[in-house]
């Protein structure tokens, strides 16, 4: 089964958006 | 929601991308990704509560992310999986948005380097993670995030910290 988040406090998730141009930046460990 | 999503044309990853989410990887001993997507009709700065939790919905994400998955070399969400059979997102989530200015941005990722949990211990000095995101934040954002061809009446990017809670756990 697939995932990505694994629940710990390294699990974040960072938006920067501009006009047409959408960055999601991921972590885990 | 009112927007459609596309990825981009897949380009080579800029060096100095490439060196962030590396030095990310190894201080947190994780896998980071970055994840692009163009959206039309354009965002403003308001948007983006609306348009995250759309673009997380839309049948580009999944691809999206296993896309930037396999871009990093992990594999760990292709393997052995097909789109649509083992979905990646939670089917409820909240996704909640912190609005955070340019310094809060570029704080957050310095604590990347500087203060997440790094079993290993491979917290980076101050002056090596201050060169690695001023890189990053330089080819994400352009030199001063006013690059816009249009010149100088372009908008200024938006941020948000975003609640990771929309993807499967382990």
């Amino acid at each position: 089964w697939p995932t990505y988040f694994d629940g710990c406090g390294n699990d974040t998730a960072t938006l920067a958006h501009r006009g047409r141009t959408l960055h999601l930046l991921l972590t885990n460990g | 929601g009112p927007w459609t999503f596309s990825a981009p044309l897949p380009t080579p990853e800029p060096p100095a991308v490439d060196a962030f989410l590396s030095a990310v990887d190894r201080t947190t001993n994780g896998n980071t990704l970055l994840l692009t997507a163009e959206c039309d009709p354009p965002l403003t700065a308001q948007d983006g509560r609306a348009a995250l939790p759309a673009l997380l919905r839309s049948d580009l994400f999944d691809p999206l992310l296993r896309g930037a998955d396999a871009r990093r070399g992990w594999h760990n969400l292709t393997d052995g999986s097909r789109p649509h059979e083992l979905p990646l997102l939670r089917r409820d989530f909240r996704a909640a948005l912190a609005p955070l200015d340019r310094a809060g941005f570029l704080a957050r990722l310095r604590r990347m380097l500087r203060e997440a949990w790094s079993p290993y211990r491979h917290r980076l000095p101050a002056a090596q993670a201050e060169r690695l995101v001023g890189d990053f934040a330089r080819e994400l954002l352009g030199p001063d995030g006013r690059d816009d061809p249009d010149g100088r009446d372009a908008p200024a990017w938006s941020f948000a910290a975003v609640g990771p809670d929309f993807l499967r756990c382990a």
